[in-house]
């Protein structure tokens, strides 16, 4: 379970991520 | 103008940026525009500082949700929507406030506001990072801002006189 809760967690950064550079136009 | 929906308590993490957050709220109204960059500094900053931890990542999603509004909400803005024109509206602004502040001080007029000018000046060049490194002069600005706030604030409450 530990893996799977990295894995969210990682991808929940990575949605982050994608919306800030979409907010600055950087996509 | 109004922003989305209310923030969850700051987690201790985040503690350096209730700053920049604070003054975020103090100009929905007065400046949007500055609202949107001093949050926009504080999200980037927070990313970088903690994006894994559950409260961490749920107290930034909150503050992305107000982002995206408020720039909707600005949307027809030229400093929203080029970054260049927002970086000189930021400048233009924290050098009023610290000109503003400079001045009270070269005056020998110590008060509540001017020390509020000189940490706003200084919170307001932070968040001019987020559009890349500062200048040497507004380093040297930042750093002296700070320093101002802090000694007259110290000052004032020791019932000195600054120098």
């Amino acid at each position: 379970t530990g893996s799977v809760g990295t894995s969210v967690a990682s991808t929940e950064q990575d949605e982050l991520s994608q919306r800030l550079a979409r907010l600055r136009d950087q996509v | 103008m109004a922003a989305a929906a209310p923030l969850p308590p700051l987690p201790p993490q985040f503690k350096s940026l209730q700053h920049h957050l604070r003054t975020a709220q103090e100009h929905d109204k007065r400046d949007p525009v500055v609202s949107y960059y001093c949050r926009l500094y504080a999200m980037q900053t927070g990313m970088k500082i903690d994006s894994k931890s559950p409260e961490c990542r749920k107290f930034l999603s909150k503050l992305m949700d107000q982002l995206e509004t408020l720039k909707k909400q600005l949307g027809d803005c030229d400093s929203i929507t080029q970054e260049i024109v927002g970086s000189a509206h930021i400048e233009n602004y924290a050098l009023k406030m610290f000109l503003y502040a400079d001045n009270e001080d070269r005056a020998g007029r110590f008060h509540k506001n001017m020390i509020k000018s000189f940490y706003t000046a200084s919170l307001l060049l932070d968040t001019l990072t987020v559009f890349g490194e500062l200048t040497e002069e507004n380093l040297q600005h930042r750093k002296y801002a700070r320093w101002k706030a802090t000694y007259i604030h110290n000052c004032l409450k020791n019932g000195e006189t600054p120098q």
